[in-house]
């Protein structure tokens, strides 16, 4: 049973998931099908750029973050900005589109010089997220645990960023029973997710050092 | 670490500042 505090906190989270998305204009150039490799490459960068504004005007509404230690919280969102950005990025091509949409923002990564052996992992990644069929407030509560990670490069004071992640992990795993009853392992496959991002992450940096050379 | 630079100062400013702004 999630309490009502429990349910107040998937209430911010929810709500301030729902009101922090990349801006429209950006999204509506994203979906032109007509471009040059740099215009897409200045477009992908513009979005990268938006992304994370997006994360930080979010992670500010999670309950005690901007409490924590303000160079804590730089570590934070920098060691988890590649992570949060690829889940959301997941969690938007998993969702239904207008016909259309997902094949020209599919061709638009494998056209922008961004090297196939990073894009399957990617592509992987998110067809993973998609089979999960997450509701809205599964996706935001593990966009907030995947920033709260206490074992980012630089926290000093772990302890006070796992007092603000294991309360989202006991929500996340009361939704997720009671969401998905005939699913024991659902919470588990979550978890297993935020692995797989590691591993995203991981390719993400030698795959930035090769599109710089390109 | 050189490219985590331009990442840390839209990070700084984000969470100095408001989005509208």
């Amino acid at each position: 049973e999630i309490s009502k505090e429990q349910q107040a906190l998937i209430k911010l989270i929810v709500d301030a998931y729902k009101r922090h998305q990349i801006p429209q204009d950006i999204t509506k150039k994203l979906l032109q099908e007509q471009y040059s490799a740099e215009e897409n490459f200045l477009l992908l960068t513009e979005m990268a750029t938006s992304q994370v504004q997006v994360l930080v005007e979010f992670t500010k509404n999670i309950p005690g973050f901007l409490s924590l230690d303000h160079e804590d919280q730089i570590a934070l969102l920098k060691g988890s900005a590649v992570e949060a950005m690829f889940l959301r990025s997941a969690q938007v091509f998993s969702r239904k589109m207008p016909s259309g949409h997902t094949e020209v923002l599919e061709e638009r990564v494998r056209k922008s010089g961004i090297s196939e052996e990073f894009i399957t992992p990617m592509f992987n990644f998110y067809k993973s997220i998609g089979e999960l069929h997450m509701i809205q407030e599964e996706q935001a509560l593990l966009s907030a645990i995947t920033i709260l990670s206490p074992d980012r490069p630089y926290v000093k004071d772990q302890q006070a960023v796992e007092r603000l992640q294991e309360p989202m992990l006991d929500v996340l795993r009361k939704l997720c029973a009671l969401q998905h009853p005939l699913e024991p392992q659902y919470f588990a496959r979550l978890l297993g997710r935020l692995t797989e991002l590691r591993t995203l992450n991981h390719y993400h940096t030698e795959m930035l050092a090769s599109w710089r050379v390109n | 670490p050189a490219s985590n630079l331009g990442l840390e100062d839209i990070i700084r400013k984000a969470l100095m500042g408001n989005l509208e702004e």
